[in-house]
């Protein structure tokens, strides 16, 4: 079932970035570069086709600071509107976890309760509280996601965290549906004298044209 | 659909970090199309640590949230950029750069009208320097500005000048239309609607006959 950190990066090729000039540093990797992250990537069986990395978990070691932009899009998928509660209720969370091959979308209260259960089971295999857990889903609209394979592969998914490059590379892939290319970048910079360093993963290829608030 | 996740050890407070976040959304993912299409799941998820021991920010307007502000802004942009680039059947990546309009949103929003535009996606796509399809997308924007201030340029190629279409090299601008789609780079679209300091950008792709098999095909 699990898919090796090595693996999953060289499953598509990374998109190539290109950052407005300004006082940085582009260094390797993209979620894991700054202190304190570790993530993880794997084929856990959600696809509808092939067998490209499908689930990707982002944790923080201490209460992260969180932010989040959402879609305004009123069909807002269960993941959407989870979020925004959680973050209305919290400054602080400690894991993202993001499914790729459904999105979670138009699917009502049952795809509302599986949100639920996946955080649920997530928390307690990280001791966390559920409301320290954030979720991300794409995919096909309207179909719910396969809960049964996403709660089975957890455990395997937490045990691959890691804060090395691999580690982002491969949640870069698993978050991906119709992308040919992975997007992952990060920065090293100053603030106040002292080096901080930003990154990032991401994904989308279709469907875009985002008016997140 | 995109999703983003953002990590960064700064130190910041959180009312400082969502405005922060906000600000670096809408100069970034909210400015990329590749089909008009907003999704139900688009979500950017913004997380600090505060592990590299730099000076908490509880203040937007100091100059250490500056900095921080440009970081988030570039990490964003580089992402958001890579979406775009990555469209669905896209040849090419397509920056729209518009000057001259009062505010930073004006110039946004026209921008982001001219990327948006299938007629001028499907021009870039057929390496036509379509200048009407542009100056009509960046009229329609819902911006008004005089339209003897227009200024189109594509690339290095001057189309168009205070509101007059000019004679350019049509094969030669065919050309930087082609060689961008050969090696899937960037075709720039320059647009001045007037004197203005308000400048903004927009990104998004062609669109090729791939874009409608792909989305023909990825059914429910």
């Amino acid at each position: 079932m699990a898919t090796t950190v090595e693996d999953t990066s060289s499953t598509i090729p990374a998109a190539p970035i290109s950052l407005p000039e300004g006082p940085w540093k582009q260094i390797p990797g993209g979620v894991t570069a700054a202190k304190g992250f570790k993530a993880s990537g794997m084929y856990a069986g959600l696809r509808v086709s092939g067998k490209k990395p499908d689930l990707a978990l982002i944790t923080c070691d201490v209460d992260a600071t969180a932010a989040g932009a959402f879609t305004t899009n009123v069909v807002a998928a269960a993941p959407v509107v989870y979020c925004k509660k959680m973050l209305e209720m919290s400054k602080t969370v400690r894991a993202v976890l993001i499914n790729a091959g459904q999105a979670n979308a138009a699917t009502g209260d049952a795809g509302y309760q599986d949100v639920l259960d996946s955080v649920v089971t997530l928390a307690r295999l990280l001791k966390l509280k559920p409301e320290e857990v954030l979720i991300e889903s794409t995919g096909v609209i309207g179909q719910r996601i396969k809960k049964g394979a996403l709660l089975q592969a957890l455990p395997t998914l937490v045990n691959m965290l890691s804060d090395s490059v691999n580690g982002g590379d491969a949640a870069a892939v698993a978050i991906t549906t119709t992308d040919l290319v992975s997007k992952s970048v990060a920065i090293e910079s100053q603030v106040g004298g002292t080096p901080i360093r930003v990154g990032g993963i991401a994904k989308g290829s279709g469907m875009i044209h985002p008016n997140m608030a | 659909t995109m999703l983003g996740v953002v990590t960064t050890d700064a130190l910041v407070e959180s009312d400082v970090w969502r405005k922060m976040v906000k600000v670096a959304v809408n100069r970034s993912f909210n400015q990329i199309t590749v089909d008009g299409d907003t999704s139900t799941n688009d979500t950017v998820i913004a997380l600090a640590s505060g592990l590299s021991g730099s000076p908490a920010i509880s203040s937007l307007n100091c100059p250490e949230a500056l900095q921080l502000q440009a970081c988030l802004d570039s990490v964003m942009q580089g992402l958001a950029k890579s979406i775009a680039w990555d469209g669905e059947g896209a040849t090419c990546l397509i920056e729209v750069t518009v000057t001259g309009t009062e505010t930073e949103a004006e110039a946004a929003k026209i921008a982001r009208s001219v990327a948006s535009s299938s007629l001028v996606k499907a021009a870039v796509y057929g390496r036509d320097p379509n200048w009407g399809r542009i100056a009509a997308a960046a009229g329609y924007a819902g911006v008004s500005f005089e339209m003897d201030s227009l200024r189109i340029s594509l690339g290095d190629i001057l189309l168009m000048e205070c509101g007059q279409p000019l004679p350019f090299d049509r094969l030669g601008a065919s050309k930087y239309l082609k060689k961008a789609g050969e090696v899937h780079g960037t075709v720039e679209i320059d647009i001045r609607v007037g004197g203005g300091l308000g400048r903004g950008k927009a990104w998004g792709c062609d669109l090729s006959y791939d874009y409608v098999k792909i989305n023909a095909e990825y059914t429910t």
